[in-house]
């Protein structure tokens, strides 16, 4: 029974998609079987994988239109996971969805079916306090959130907090907070540095800052246009040892033998 | 009659927040008139003028739900710039207007009344494709649409512009697209020089990409924690010189004196 995390947050640019990918395939290197969800219509996730959004005849949309056939869109990964993949097409959703029965629980019907197959399952989410990211909490069984170390993304999590908050005492209450992951950690400036610090004073332990930093490196943007993870494309990166410990630390925890 | 300018992208973390507080706080000091709107629920705008969203009392939320008292919610801020505020309440407006009778016009209804009180009123658009980005372009003359120099930003730039087209051939055949504001520009990387090449031969010049490019420099996120803006945190500053050149080039193209 896979454990489902969705990588969230309503600031944008902190590292969502990049932890997805990361993860996932750190995951997929440690011999997990992953499925990753691509719940973003820019499709981002997508692209990390060398597939051109626009190419695909179905998507994640499709599934959730139909509330099954996860399977029939699924695709395979170079990293060893398998991913439904979303494009632009995945925007009409909130509209077509509003006033459908239990909106929020689409993608727990199409995930439901798949999650004997997997150990984990990971949810890249779009930059919002929409109904696709409701969605996403609404299925999770954990939730990830990448802070960038640098003021406005800090300063972000106070709201997106409350907004689990909302979720755990509703739609999902046994939605856990795994914890906060510091992303994009400039080693070069004091601003990240005093950004950690406030993020520590600030949450941890209620909201536990996870002891894995990613620092900022540009072979993230790199690995991402060579449509490979950081553990191919410059495994010896500053930023790498994050995910493959944090891939460590969710075996760990969740995956009890 | 002030010109409104949409700052707006469906990708996070490209700088749409840091443009609008930048160029604002650079057209007040060439003495125009400027009103800056936070159409984001993270406030992000309003944090970097040093105030805290969840402190006030009242915001655009209010004044879109009524469609009027832009005046009544109204802040001065210490760039010289007036600020319409957001805070997470603004998260409500997609769900409680979705069957309200022209939804997207809610934002023109609250601007039109303040438009001859200004030169210029910049609207600091969430990284969504949702109700509250369909008001900024329907309300708006012009769209800036800044791009992260990296690979996963340039790939998001042919959605959001499909998103335009669809909103010119709707709801504002007048929307003029200003231009792509290349932004984060990290001299020291060839990834940065290759992204920004590959805009100019994808996008250039049927959607022109203009000739200003703001460098990355953490004076950035300093000034956003320092509630300044770069002009004043650090005039020096890589990027800075970008900002001052957009406004003049806007001043020169809108306010024919
Ligand atoms: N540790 C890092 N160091 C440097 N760059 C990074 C790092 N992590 C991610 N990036 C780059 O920063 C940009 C933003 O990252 P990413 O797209 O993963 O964020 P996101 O939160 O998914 O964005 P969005 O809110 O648009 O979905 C991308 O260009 C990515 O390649
Ligand atoms: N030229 C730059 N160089 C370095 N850092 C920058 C630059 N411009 C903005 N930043 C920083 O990058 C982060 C993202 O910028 P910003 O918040 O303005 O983007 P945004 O597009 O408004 O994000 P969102 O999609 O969440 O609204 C912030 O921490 C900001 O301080
Ligand atoms: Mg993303
Ligand atoms: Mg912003």
């Amino acid at each position: 029974m896979a454990y489902v995390i969705a990588i969230a947050s309503h600031k944008g640019g902190v590292g969502k998609t990049t932890t997805t990918v990361n993860l996932a395939a750190a995951l997929s290197a440690m011999g997990r079987k992953i499925l990753a969800v691509d719940l973003d219509p820019q499709g981002g996730l997508t692209v990390c994988t060398g597939i051109h959004p626009d190419s695909l005849e179905k998507t994640i949309y499709d599934a959730l239109k139909r509330q099954k056939g996860g399977e029939s869109i699924m695709l395979a990964t170079k990293f060893g996971a398998d991913l439904l993949p979303a494009n632009v097409d995945l925007a009409l959703i909130e509209i077509e969805l509003v006033n459908a029965i239990a909106r929020e629980r689409r993608l727990a019907a199409v995930l439901n079916p798949l999650r004997d197959n997997y150990d984990f399952i990971l949810i890249d989410c779009s930059p919002s306090l929409g109904l696709l990211t409701l969605n996403a909490m609404t299925v999770a069984d954990g939730v990830i959130i990448p802070v960038a170390c640098e003021y406005l993304a800090m300063r972000a999590v106070r709201g997106f907090v409350k907004f689990v908050r909302k979720v755990q005492g509703s739609a999902n209450s046994k939605l856990e907070v795994i914890g906060i992951l510091p992303t994009m950690f400039d080693k070069r400036t004091r601003h990240a540095q005093e950004t950690y610090k406030e993020l520590m004073n600030a949450f941890h332990p209620q909201i536990p800052v996870l002891p894995y930093i990613v620092y900022r490196s540009i072979r993230f943007a790199e690995a991402a246009e060579a449509a490979e993870s950081i553990l191919t494309y410059a495994k010896a990166a500053p930023g790498a040892d994050a995910y493959r410990d944090l891939a460590k630390f969710m075996i760990e925890r969740y995956c009890p033998e």
